[in-house]
């Protein structure tokens, strides 16, 4: 379960903030996977006092609505992220980023799915740079694209390109994973789909056998 | 003094119970500043021990509250097995377009615990109404923790006074909130951002919890 609880001394408008929150939410929380179970709990409380005397924010297209709305698309990413950087048995985060879909919902769609395989989290695990399986889980995600357009990365290693793939330093790439792993630090997925205007983030963390061991011992 | 010594030092203490997360914020025109959900003007946090947790002394029992009717909005899980607080949360976010106070328990989910789970949100709300003297729609809810078990109502109940009095606007009211939603965090993940909007500064501060069943999909 994610809980969250955001609060800012803004002044805006009740209907405003409802949609903000939620677009917010959709950029961060909602662009976040461990595991891929969808508890029962998840609940972010947003609330604004409007004690800064700031001008009042009353409708969603203005300056002062994009500059409070990166704010708090800031905000809840950050708190996102150190969530899936803490993922049970996670020994490093993982970005996975996407570009050149038709829309934002789509890149965030592939992003996710690829954040969400357990095979990628696995040879993150091992430490393997595995660009087939990305393809794969970029592949199911349910948003079409011309597979001679795919490209990936593993941080500035590339593994794929023009849907090639591409002979590489297979070594430096899996010292790339295992630096990230000592540090818990993070593994960079980059991944182009095309030439469209769509990009989009997704961030999850490497599946290790801790996972298990902490799950088969918190009973529910 | 030496009892407001004691609880000012449980306080540092709740604070410091697990070690803070990296938060990584992307690049923007803001900095980051301390105090997570304190740090916007009007609010404060606790976090104490309340005797929810199936073990150990971690606080367990959170509570952020505003000064003023505080303009409100909510994300909720769409998975249909929702918990009670959720529910609950969502019929005062229709009835009311203000709260005034987020209560937050750890140990146990309250899902899957059918009318009588519901009942024990209504009861935790209302008292702490009564407390702050505010209207129990005002009060929010969230939960964590063991799926299939209800809260553990006395205990909770019997703590309000105790976190109530906690509630303060520094820096450990806002960690020590953020260390009570925990359950497996291995860290404790609390965040502020100081920026402008139009010509006048606001800020923008947060606290959030999860380890396992993630995957959220919220509306």
């Amino acid at each position: 379960t994610m809980l969250g609880v955001i609060t800012t001394d803004a002044v805006v408008d009740s209907d405003v903030w409802r949609k903000m929150v939620q677009v917010a939410v959709s950029r961060s929380f909602n662009q976040i996977t461990v595991d891929g179970d969808t508890s029962t709990n998840d609940t972010v409380i947003a609330l604004a006092s409007g004690l800064s005397g700031a001008s009042r924010i009353s409708n969603l297209n203005g300056p002062e609505a994009s500059q409070l709305q990166s704010c708090l698309d800031a905000v809840m990413q950050g708190l996102a992220k150190s969530i899936a950087w803490d993922g049970e048995g996670a020994t490093c985060l993982i970005e996975v980023s996407v570009k050149g879909t038709s829309d934002e919902a789509e890149a965030a769609k592939v992003a996710r799915s690829v954040a969400s395989s357990s095979l990628v989290k696995a040879a993150v695990y091992g430490r393997d740079p595995n660009w087939g399986r990305i393809a794969c889980a970029a592949g199911y995600a349910t948003v079409p694209f011309n597979l001679s357009k795919l490209q990936i990365s593993l941080g500035d290693i590339l593994l794929m390109d023009g849907g090639q793939p591409l002979p590489f330093d297979r070594a430096a790439a899996s010292s790339y994973l295992q630096r990230a792993g000592e540090e818990h630090g993070t593994v960079e997925i980059r991944i182009s789909v095309g030439d469209g205007p769509g990009e989009g983030k997704a961030w999850g963390c490497d599946l290790s056998y801790d996972y298990v061991k902490i799950n088969a011992e918190y009973t529910t | 003094m030496s009892s407001v010594a004691t609880d000012a030092v449980k306080d540092v203490l709740a604070a410091n119970y697990i070690p803070a997360a990296p938060i990584l914020i992307p690049e923007g025109p803001w900095q980051q500043i301390s105090g997570g959900v304190t740090a916007a003007k009007g609010f404060k946090a606790a976090g104490i021990y309340g005797g929810l947790r199936a073990q150990g002394e971690k606080p367990d029992l959170a509570l952020v509250s505003c000064d003023v009717d505080a303009i409100s909005a909510g994300a909720f899980t769409t998975n249909v097995v929702a918990a009670a607080p959720v529910v609950y949360c969502k019929q005062a976010l229709e009835k009311s377009k203000t709260a005034r106070a987020v209560l937050i328990n750890a140990g146990q989910a309250n899902a899957a615990t059918g009318d009588a789970g519901f009942q024990d949100v209504i009861e935790c709300a209302s008292s702490l109404a009564e407390m702050l003297q505010l209207r129990q729609k005002e009060i929010l809810i969230e939960s964590t923790g063991v799926i299939g078990h209800r809260i553990k109502k006395k205990a909770l109940l019997e703590a309000l006074p105790k976190l109530v009095g906690s509630l303060s606007s520094t820096i450990e009211g806002a960690d020590s909130a953020a260390v009570a939603i925990t359950t497996t965090d291995l860290v404790r993940k609390s965040v502020a951002i100081e920026s402008k909007v139009g010509e006048t500064c606001i800020r923008v501060g947060g606290m959030a919890k999860g380890s396992g069943m993630i995957h959220p999909n919220m509306a």
